[in-house]
């Protein structure tokens, strides 16, 4: 099994691969992936060698064809609807970007930003960048109808283990979770947990 | 010099530590650290012997010295002042976020929200969770005034390559950007690039 370390850095690759012209870069050595992407050549070997994608020696790698085979492994050639669970300052400002990133992908592929919950009875009913806001009501409901895979919890942190709760009951298996809270996580469901903090502590290194 | 990716793991070692309760557990192995922090026993040898940390062979850390070391490698026994541009949702946010968790650190020490800065001037005056939010047009001033050595970039796409300049210029060297932008960076100065679409293309893949 792919340890969870590798699969984050997939996203890397893919958006140094995204960024390329093609046409006028058919092909890309580990050490140039490396390098745009912040990590070694070696690492990037081996990442991709856990899926069989073995580069040209002395060469490197088809950019054409990795960047389908990066999008393949991570899904996203096919569209993947995400929901998001508390808008309130954080949430909305997430909304609004994942649509701004959507306009970017092809039709028929990619992340797309399909649905938030809220309890707050002000919020339910209207829209944030034209994704509709639910009451937590009718989550199970949503999740299901609109197939939706990920879940992004932005709620407050006394409310994350039951929103969290219901998620999973509802049949999602991702999550990015903010809440400042350690959630318990049954088996077979994946928690990416972000945290600011963290980034900011790394940073403090070269104040 | 050591790898940026050293560095941002040292947070991840601190975050377990400081969740340990040092008189229970006066040693860590560097296998428990692994487990606790998702990170390989190797890696983590690794890591801290770039610090000259190693621990005593076949036994491990002792919980009390590595938690002092990683807070004093990163700068955190002393107070580190940060700031932000770019008061909206995410902005905000990030400011209550980052008061509420200055809260749980000791006092002088640490990260500090001291600043906020935005050029709208309904905003300009105000506060967020007691930061005071300041025009732009004073930030040369307030920075070095505060001594603020940290800025968190959460201004639009627009924006952030001016404001990212005049905090260079008033001698920020580490920034966390949320722009949607790659900026232009100067010799010496650290950008972290945070994105959600990042970590939501690696959940993909367990959805
Ligand atoms: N990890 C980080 O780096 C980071 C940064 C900033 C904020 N945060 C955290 O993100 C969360 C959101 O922050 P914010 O500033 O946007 O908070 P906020 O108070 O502005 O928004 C919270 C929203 O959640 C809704 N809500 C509350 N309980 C709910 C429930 N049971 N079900 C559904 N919705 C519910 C509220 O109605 C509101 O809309 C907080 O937990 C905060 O600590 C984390
Ligand atoms: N990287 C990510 O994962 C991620 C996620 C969400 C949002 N974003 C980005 O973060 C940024 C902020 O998002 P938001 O939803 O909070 O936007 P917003 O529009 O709510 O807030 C932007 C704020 O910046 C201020 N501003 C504009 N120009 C300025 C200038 N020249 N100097 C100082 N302040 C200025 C505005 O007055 C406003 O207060 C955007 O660039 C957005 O794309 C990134």
């Amino acid at each position: 099994r792919v340890p969870d370390v590798v699969i984050r850095r997939l996203p890397l690759y893919l958006r140094v691969l995204d960024e390329i012209d093609t046409d006028l870069s058919p092909i890309i050595s580990s050490q140039e992936l490396g390098e745009r992407s912040g990590v070694t050549s070696g690492q990037i070997r081996k990442d991709l060698s856990f899926f069989g994608v073995f580069g040209k020696q002395g060469v490197g790698y088809s950019t054409v064809t990795l960047r389908a085979e990066l999008r393949r492994i991570l899904s996203l050639h096919q569209e993947i609807y995400v929901g998001l669970v508390g808008v309130g300052n954080l949430g909305q400002a997430f909304i609004r970007y994942g649509v701004s990133q959507s306009k970017k992908a092809l039709p028929n592929e990619g992340l797309r930003m399909v649905a938030a919950f809220d309890r707050d009875e002000r919020k339910i009913g209207q829209q944030v960048a034209g994704v509709p806001i639910y009451s937590v009501q009718h989550l199970p409901g949503i999740i299901e109808k609109l197939r939706i895979s990920i879940i992004i919890l932005t709620v407050p942190a006394t409310a994350a283990q039951a929103m969290f709760d219901r998620c999973v009951e509802s049949g999602v298996k991702a999550f990015l979770n903010f809440a400042p809270v350690k959630l318990a996580i049954p088996e077979g469901i994946r928690v990416h947990h972000a945290d600011v903090t963290l980034e900011l502590e790394s940073l403090a290194y070269y104040s």
